[in-house]
């Protein structure tokens, strides 16, 4: 078919391609779909309808606006959450970079003490970007660790306190109750507690239901997708906005720590379509 | 879920021997629901209707008095018929000493499936070694390491120089084969199947050390891109089987249709958890099942 002109008779299978191809979902391709849909003018052409659904992609993404500018304004703790192998570690020293570019000062606690290596990875990765590191004793519990990363920070007079956590799967209930408990500890320091929601860009719709039991069990206030730097294109954060109304904040574009990018919503859309 | 809703789809077709167009299509478009929904990527989901369509119109299921159990049961035959049709664990033929080589995208669990696999084979009676040319990631050795000492396995030492990954790969196997060991299970780093360098050294690799089994291990929450990324390790490596990882979540695996659809090589095992003895078999017919939901 051609760009311009006439809408081709299967306009609407081309454009739920390459929603579905993108992770978006089937759900959320076919609500956007029935929405542009509506949207349409008799005389529309494909070229025009594309650009209508970038459009589109673009409001959705921006009706849950992601105030990364204010973010770090207030001293806080942050807690860096997700399944295994998502990228938490290496996101929350790329972060913890990013915010000290700001002039804060930040203070990472180890509190993943359970997988083999994952302090010293975290603490090699810290010493990397010179950012101090809390790490327990050997068998102390996450929310431990943590207790004793926030003295120290109060201490210190730490800005930003971020909390490296184990990898869960969102269907393990104990697991869950120790992420609740690490909120509740972080809480009783009585500075505003944040949670950030890393996804794996590579995920499928199992992101969506990652996204309602970690809201559910311990709220987030946005995502963080990584592995952006691959093929995959993270389609899953549109359906995770329309449902959820979570906004991303950050991209992880690679294995470096300079490799995080500022969410925008308009490179995001044009990415996703291309 | 699907069984309901395709009975919903059939409802009106039932005992009524009167074909209609509308009904039968409405059918499938459950079933590519479904399989889209499961993360089936929307060509091999495409293909597979094809399948399945000329197999219902062929068994005349839309004059049977249930079209939707019939249909049903084509469906899950045919997943059953892609996803191959018996478990099949690691084939370590031939005489000793065997190499597996483990390939993948960061993160997917390729180290905790390394050590999981010295536990498989030690199980068997055979005498694992474990080696990692990991060199990137920041405490990989030490992950490898930590991991080996609970199981009482031997772990190739790096020594102090540093050295390439290739270069370690190799010294692996020298190691290997003046030893008492009879396999060698190496652990790779994480890549992306679009990093065309990295993915340049695992063929070099490959050629270097020539593995009996070369397994890429893949997360089972893996989304659209599984077929790329599948296809791309193939093409480079030439796969001989998949293990499926964080097949403990409730993920329908999906990926693992597409992944089977463009490599042709079977999923020989499954990673059910963190702990080194959390690797299963794979059995296609549950996989089936998990996938329709
Ligand atoms: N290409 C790429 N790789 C990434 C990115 N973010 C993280 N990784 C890699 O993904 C792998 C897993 O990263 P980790 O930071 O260990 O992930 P994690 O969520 O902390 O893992 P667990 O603690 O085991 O659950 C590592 O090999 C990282 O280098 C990214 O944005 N792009
Ligand atoms: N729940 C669950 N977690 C798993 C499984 N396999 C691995 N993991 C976890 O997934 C995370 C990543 O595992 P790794 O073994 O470090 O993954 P990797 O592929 O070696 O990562 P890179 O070397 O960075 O590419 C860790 O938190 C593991 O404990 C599994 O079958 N189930
Ligand atoms: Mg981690
Ligand atoms: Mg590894």
């Amino acid at each position: 078919w051609t760009g311009k002109g006439q809408l081709p008779l299967d306009w609407k299978e081309k454009l739920e391609e390459a929603l579905l191809s993108a992770d978006v979902g089937y759900r959320a391709t076919h609500e956007i779909l029935a929405s542009l849909g509506r949207q349409l003018a008799q005389s529309a052409g494909f070229e025009e309808v594309q650009a209508m659904l970038m459009q589109q992609i673009v409001a959705i993404l921006k009706a849950s606006p992601a105030n990364t500018e204010g973010l770090w304004d207030e001293r806080q703790a942050c807690l860096i959450i997700g399944v295994n192998g998502s990228g938490k570690t290496t996101t929350l020293v790329k972060l913890a970079r990013h915010i000290q570019g700001k002039g804060k000062k930040v203070l990472l606690a180890a509190c993943d003490t359970f997988r083999a290596g994952a302090v010293s990875q975290l603490e090699i990765l810290a010493g990397r970007a010179a950012v101090p590191v809390v790490k327990g004793e050997p068998k102390q519990s996450p929310s431990a660790v943590l207790y004793d990363a926030i003295r120290v920070f109060e201490a210190q007079g730490m800005d930003t306190l971020l909390v490296d956590t184990a990898g869960r799967l969102h269907t393990k209930a104990p697991l869950i109750e120790e992420l609740k408990k690490m909120r509740r500890v972080a809480e009783s320091s009585g500075f505003p507690v944040r949670v950030l929601l890393v996804l794996d860009a590579t995920q499928g719709q199992n992101a969506l239901e990652q996204a309602r039991q970690f809201v559910q069990a311990v709220g987030a206030q946005g995502v963080i997708l990584t592995k952006m730097d691959g093929t995959a294109k993270g389609g899953i954060v549109l359906a995770i906005a329309m449902e959820l109304g979570l906004p991303v904040y950050f991209l992880g574009v690679g294995e470096d720590l300079e490799d995080l990018l500022l969410f925008d919503p308009s490179s995001y859309a044009e990415a996703l379509l291309s | 879920r699907l069984q309901e809703r395709l009975n919903e789809a059939l409802r009106t077709l039932k005992g009524t021997g009167v074909i209609k167009e509308g009904h039968i299509e409405a059918a499938f478009r459950e079933i590519r629901r479904a399989l889209l929904e499961a993360d089936v990527h929307f060509q091999v989901a495409r293909a597979f209707l094809e399948r399945v369509r000329e197999k219902a119109l062929g068994q005349r299921v839309f004059e049977s008095l249930t079209p939707d159990q019939h249909l049903l049961m084509i469906v899950h035959e045919e997943l059953k018929a892609l996803l191959g049709t018996e478990a099949q664990d690691l084939a370590l033929k031939g005489a000793p000493p065997h190499v597996i080589l483990l390939v993948g995208v960061q993160g997917s669990g390729k180290t905790t499936t390394a050590a999981k696999l010295a536990l498989h084979l030690k199980r068997k009676r055979l005498e694992p070694l474990l080696a990692t040319t990991d060199v990137k990631r920041p405490a990989a050795l030490e992950q490898l390491l930590t991991l080996a000492k609970a199981l009482n396995v031997h772990v190739y030492p790096w020594g102090k120089r540093p050295k390439s990954p290739l270069a370690l790969a190799e010294e692996a196997i020298d190691f290997l084969r003046t030893s008492r060991y009879d396999t060698l299970i190496l652990d790779t780093q994480g890549r992306l199947h679009a990093d065309e360098a990295l993915m340049k050294e695992l063929v070099q690799m490959k050629q270097r050390i020539q593995p009996k089994e070369v397994l890429l291990v893949a997360d089972a929450m893996t989304g659209q891109d599984a077929l790329k990324l599948a296809g791309t390790f193939h093409e480079a490596v030439g796969l001989t089987g998949i293990v499926l990882t964080k097949m403990d979540g409730d993920a329908r695996g999906g990926c693992a249709l597409s992944m089977r659809e463009i490599t042709g090589v079977p999923i020989k095992l499954i990673g059910t958890g963190e702990r080194p003895s959390d690797l299963e078999v794979f059995h296609p017919e549950r996989m089936a099942s998990r996938i329709l939901g």
